[in-house]
């Protein structure tokens, strides 16, 4: 509990950094290999030319993802989280101190792949995202009610492949919808460009209103 | 470190208690909605009519996979791991008294979804498994070394989707030998119950090997 404490102490400091700095900083969690990496690519190839972007790339050995956003030309910062199943304040801290915050518009964090721990550790940022996919299976929502619970916004993944694993992406979102009433919910499909235009969309709105 | 090292004398404790009473057992480990209860399933249905099977279920609300393992009519132990993100050799200690140990060859543990944490927590199991989905995509093992370098058994699930989701298993097989070279891989889908033989077969011989 003193961790968690030291933690929000911290999640504290830099969420006013941030907002100093009028950086809109979006906290992307979800499961392993849920589709998080993709949606931030996605969100980058489209705003890029728009906004200033940079990405946290939080993992075990998060070069693997940095590398890819580094490849879409946006300043990115590796967080190597070694055996901690989760992002926390300080790895977040010492990130920023790697990026020019005055001159980025949209800082997207991707945390480890785990629907558990990153619950309890906030890092500053603006938005909660949680991301998962058809294939974990439809009970996936009511097994892990507290990240539903805490986040701003749930994206429902991969639903090009929702036949192949048995699973109703709409009984996924009505699941979502009990645990947490107000929050929006996206189907998403990497497939459907339609589909990541609301994903898209709500990052430029958070965007806009951060300035 | 302590926290280890505690676990670790508790995990021995166990281990001689199911070795003396002659239980293989199996910590089945893997991401989240990797196919684990699944696995455990037809496992279960395959040889619950030649071995007395018991399952201790660990997760969140552990019930509700607890409950599937229940509708096979096979003793099942739920054990709720709350905000921890892997069982540990304690909660597998209280589970175990809730079993006739005496009266079981095969003892099945899943553990908590997740790649990371479950590697450092010895539980008192014979054999370690690891469940990996192709969709989880195929850097998720490079991703994940530690896992991969300390299980005994590794299984690529949902073979079936792998075009779906862009993936070569033979791939995703060569990076978890890359990282292991001694480890069995088995590739199955709950579709093609030919791959399943090898993952029953597999377990068969562990409860042989027991006696
Ligand atoms: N069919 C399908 N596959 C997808 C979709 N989105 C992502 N994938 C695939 O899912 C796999 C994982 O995608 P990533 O974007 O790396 O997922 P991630 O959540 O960042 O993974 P980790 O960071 O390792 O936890 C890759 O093989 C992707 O090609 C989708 O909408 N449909
Ligand atoms: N297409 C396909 N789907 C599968 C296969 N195995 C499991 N699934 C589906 O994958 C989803 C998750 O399966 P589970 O067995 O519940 O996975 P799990 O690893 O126990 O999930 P958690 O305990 O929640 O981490 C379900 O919708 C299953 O029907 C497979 O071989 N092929
Ligand atoms: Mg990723
Ligand atoms: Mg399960
Ligand atoms: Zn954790
Ligand atoms: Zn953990």
């Amino acid at each position: 509990h003193d961790v968690f404490r030291a933690n929000d102490k911290l999640a504290e400091k830099n969420r006013k950094l941030l907002e100093k700095h009028e950086v809109f900083a979006v906290n992307v969690m979800g499961a392993i290999g849920s589709g998080k990496t993709t949606l931030i690519e996605e969100a980058v190839k489209a705003l890029k030319d728009r906004y200033r972007i940079a990405v946290i790339a939080g993992d075990v050995i998060a070069e693997m993802d940095a590398s890819r956003f580094r490849k879409l030309g946006v300043p990115t910062v590796p967080a190597n989280t070694g055996k901690e199943c989760h992002l926390d304040a300080k790895l977040v801290e010492k990130a920023l101190e790697e990026l020019d915050l005055e001159n980025i518009d949209l800082l997207i964090i991707e945390n480890v792949g785990n629907l558990i721990c990153p619950v309890d550790f906030k890092l500053g940022e603006e938005l909660r995202v949680v991301a998962v996919s058809v294939s974990e299976g439809d009970d996936i929502i009511l097994k892990h009610p507290m990240i539903f619970k805490t986040s701003e916004l749930a994206v429902i993944n991969k639903v090009d492949i929702a036949k192949a694993v048995d699973v109703n992406p709409e009984t996924m979102k009505r699941d979502i919808l009990i645990l947490n009433p107000e929050i929006p919910v996206l189907l998403t499909s990497k497939h459907d460009k339609e589909s990541l235009k609301a994903w898209i969309g709500y990052l430029e709105e958070g965007i806009k209103d951060m300035k």
